[in-house]
């Protein structure tokens, strides 16, 4: 499976519509300082459930709706959208006809409000958040420790003590 | 269970020895299991830059915390991989010669892997196979641009 | 004494405002008391980087964060100098822009006090008046390698 | 007042004796990871008196003696010489002769030996600490919070809370 795009309108400074399209390989994200490179980041972990506003480092999850600008108005709702491609079986009684299986692109969107009111979306259908945590597991894009590694985080494992780097091997396991 | 649990660590400790070697050039490095079961035990680090005396992990340079702290886990990473690895700013501590360890290691995994890097590093930019740049000529509202493919000239400032 | 710290307070307030916004080339910023008497107040630090709305400071950029750090400590240093400063890979998450103009400062400071800036930023190595290299051309043992002045031809690689 | 250079010999990553000449104005010190530039403000902090092991990355102080490399054998002992240089009246009948005034040198040395014994002097000539801490206050080298920005630290004042941060108040005061 693989992430397709994801697109972002309202969230921290991406106060329009924004596109990320992913390409295979590495794609290098610059820009100076402050200009939303690390909220992309936020934009990820929020969009696949994300609950603690201080890792998104705000002191509420209303913090990631757009607050406004010297030039703009402060936004509404922030909704961002993780679009994903993985290769589904049409007809589930286990044929081996190959020409069954074919792309298929999942979408999953997270939206919140200023009143606090929140939805997710799969499919652009309204869902519950159980129901996307679950899709990932079929799909295998549940993120590990490993898969994020934040700004100025990278030192953590090798200055924290050795119980807290149990998890690791969990995660191999 | 306790041997999955034993084969994991196994597993991680040959793929962080590995790692580590890569990215530092030479030196050696290994993990230990803190005493008692496996059920609970942390892990120790034990690392060994190229030329230097075994010694105590917080004496270590800030660059080389950074490079043994992304070897664990891209040793991980190895072990079990997932579809997208986003890294922002990691590169920022080291010097030439390990961001091009670094850059190596990187373009080598992501053959398979779909890898966001976020740098303000001139090499690991150069190196990546897209670049997105983000402005906010409109102040404090972020845009896109997406830059050009790694085959395109870049401008050198 | 109650009116001695309330007088370094505003010093260290007016300083701050105007250390920020050389730094940032604008936006403004400000120190305030936390609640009760100045002698037991905290510092509550209000930053808004150019063309932001004020939010909570720790929604602000690596970068960002770096440079009020910044910002704050040049102030104490300018009210209360020291013949000595030395700073150790403070540049590491500052772009280019924001890079000039904190060593702008250094510059502006370093006519009256020594500096001693550890770097592996470019930019900040070919504004120093003096360069020292180390190296461990003998494995684990350092050397210094006294460089050249400012004005010696700096290779680009 | 004025440092004019630092010396060290078996501390940390430096073995054999260096010299650190410093010049007015801005000194850059650069090389790559691990080579030492960082273990310089160590020497600093250590020489200035600095008793807490943790803040020079060690766990005991031991551990700023040269400890041996691929190549080299450990050393028995760490020593730090600190030289500065201070206008001082040479007599101090308070005549107004500015020719009675002259630069002199002073120097403040701190010497470990692994058995766990460790000295100061002051001008070669062995001293307490105590008598090196009331020098600077005289000559004004005591250094303050903002005076050594360690690597990776710079965050902390804007990471932490508002009383931790007090303590400008009174540095500046
Ligand atoms: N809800 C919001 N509305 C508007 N702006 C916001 C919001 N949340 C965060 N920001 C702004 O986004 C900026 C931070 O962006 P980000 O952390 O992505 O920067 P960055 O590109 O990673 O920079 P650096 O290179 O310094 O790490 C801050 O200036 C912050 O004020
Ligand atoms: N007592 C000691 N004996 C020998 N080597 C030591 C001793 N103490 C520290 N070191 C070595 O010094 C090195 C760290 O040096 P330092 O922190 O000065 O590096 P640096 O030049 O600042 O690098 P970076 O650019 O990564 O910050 C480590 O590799 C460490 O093993
Ligand atoms: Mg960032
Ligand atoms: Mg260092």
């Amino acid at each position: 499976m693989r992430i397709e795009r994801i697109e972002m309108v309202g969230f921290k400074s991406f106060a329009s519509k924004t596109v990320f399209k992913f390409h295979p390989g590495t794609t290098a994200i610059v820009g100076p300082n402050g200009c939303g490179k690390s909220n992309i980041v936020d934009a990820f972990k929020w969009v696949l459930g994300e609950q603690s506003a201080k890792s998104l480092r705000g002191g509420s999850m209303e913090d990631v709706i757009f607050a406004g600008s010297a030039t703009q108005k402060t936004k509404g709702m922030a909704e961002v959208t993780l679009i994903l491609s993985d290769i589904i079986n049409e007809d589930s009684n286990g044929s081996d006809s190959v020409d069954k299986k074919k792309m298929t692109e999942i979408s999953v969107t997270r939206r919140l409000y200023r009143s606090g009111e929140s939805d997710y979306l799969m499919n652009k259908v309204p869902c519950r958040l159980k129901d996307i945590k679950s899709m990932f597991l079929d799909t295998g894009l549940e993120l590990k420790a490993y898969s994020i590694l934040e700004q100025g985080r990278i030192g953590d494992i090798v200055n924290s003590k050795p119980l807290d780097r149990r998890f690791l091997i969990e995660e191999v396991a | 269970t306790k041997s999955r649990l034993e084969e994991a660590f196994e597993l991680l400790n040959e793929k962080f020895k590995e790692v580590f070697t890569m990215l530092f050039g030479k030196g050696r490095a290994e993990l230990q299991l803190t005493e008692g079961s496996i059920l609970d035990a942390g892990i120790e680090i034990v690392a060994q830059p190229p030329g230097k005396r075994l010694q105590n992990m917080m004496l270590l340079s800030g660059g080389e915390k950074a490079l043994t702290a992304l070897s664990l886990l891209f040793a991980g990473f190895m072990i079990k991989p997932t579809p997208l690895c986003l890294l922002d700013e990691v590169d920022a501590p080291l010097d030439e010669s390990n961001t091009d360890r670094f850059i190596y290691l990187l373009r080598e995994l992501a053959k398979s892997i779909q890898f966001i890097t976020i740098t303000h590093n001139r090499r690991t930019m150069e190196a990546a196979d897209y670049i997105y740049g983000i402005t906010m000529e409109e102040p404090g509202s972020s845009k896109v641009v997406s830059m050009h493919l790694a085959d395109a000239p870049v401008s050198t400032s």
